[in-house]
């Protein structure tokens, strides 16, 4: 058994 | 006002195992995030920002027998709040996350070949729905783009 975890680099657009 | 969007991103997804568990390591599996976001502004400097997003998670690790890598595909809930810092475009986002699970792909490369399996929402397998948790930063470079950075940790066991 185990948990994720998450790093994360992104980019958003708004309309 | 209510505005719509769209993200994607770069996913750095890693385990962190149980205790009594820890007699192998585990590296990143790389991904991606992508889906749609709403912004619906409350107050000066404060947002009501949910997202829902298509994820892959998982981890690699090294056996003696080999490389085996397990990708995890989620769909992702985010409930985020989104509070601006001193009127800058730099943001605080933090919140609640719902996560459920689709599909698991376990790869095994041992140098001469190449196993894999996949799982399809096997609930005996798999736990299908997990609750947890992120925190991150946003940049506004202009009224509509932003690039972002986030930390995100699942609060029950996969």
């Amino acid at each position: 058994e185990f948990k994720n975890q998450v790093f994360s680099v992104g980019f958003g657009y708004k309309f | 006002p209510i505005r719509f969007g769209i993200k994607a991103g770069v996913n750095l997804p890693n385990i962190i195992k149980d205790d009594g568990n820890n007699n192998f390591d585990t590296k990143l599996n790389p991904g991606f995030n992508a889906g749609i976001t709403l912004d619906i502004g409350l107050i000066k400097g404060l947002a009501f920002t949910p997202e829902l997003l298509y994820a892959t998670k998982g981890y690699k690790a090294e056996t003696s027998f080999g490389e085996f890598t397990q990708t995890t595909h989620f769909i992702d809930i985010p409930i985020l709040a989104t509070i601006n810092l001193g009127g800058s475009g730099l943001n605080l986002v933090v919140g609640p996350q719902v996560s459920f699970l689709t599909s698991t792909k376990n790869k095994f490369d041992n140098g001469f070949g190449t196993v894999e399996q996949q799982f399809d929402e096997d609930s005996d397998k798999f736990k299908k729905s997990l609750l947890g948790g992120l925190i991150g930063f946003r940049y506004d470079i202009n009224d509509k783009v932003d690039l972002h950075g986030r930390y995100a940790l699942d609060f029950q066991k996969n």
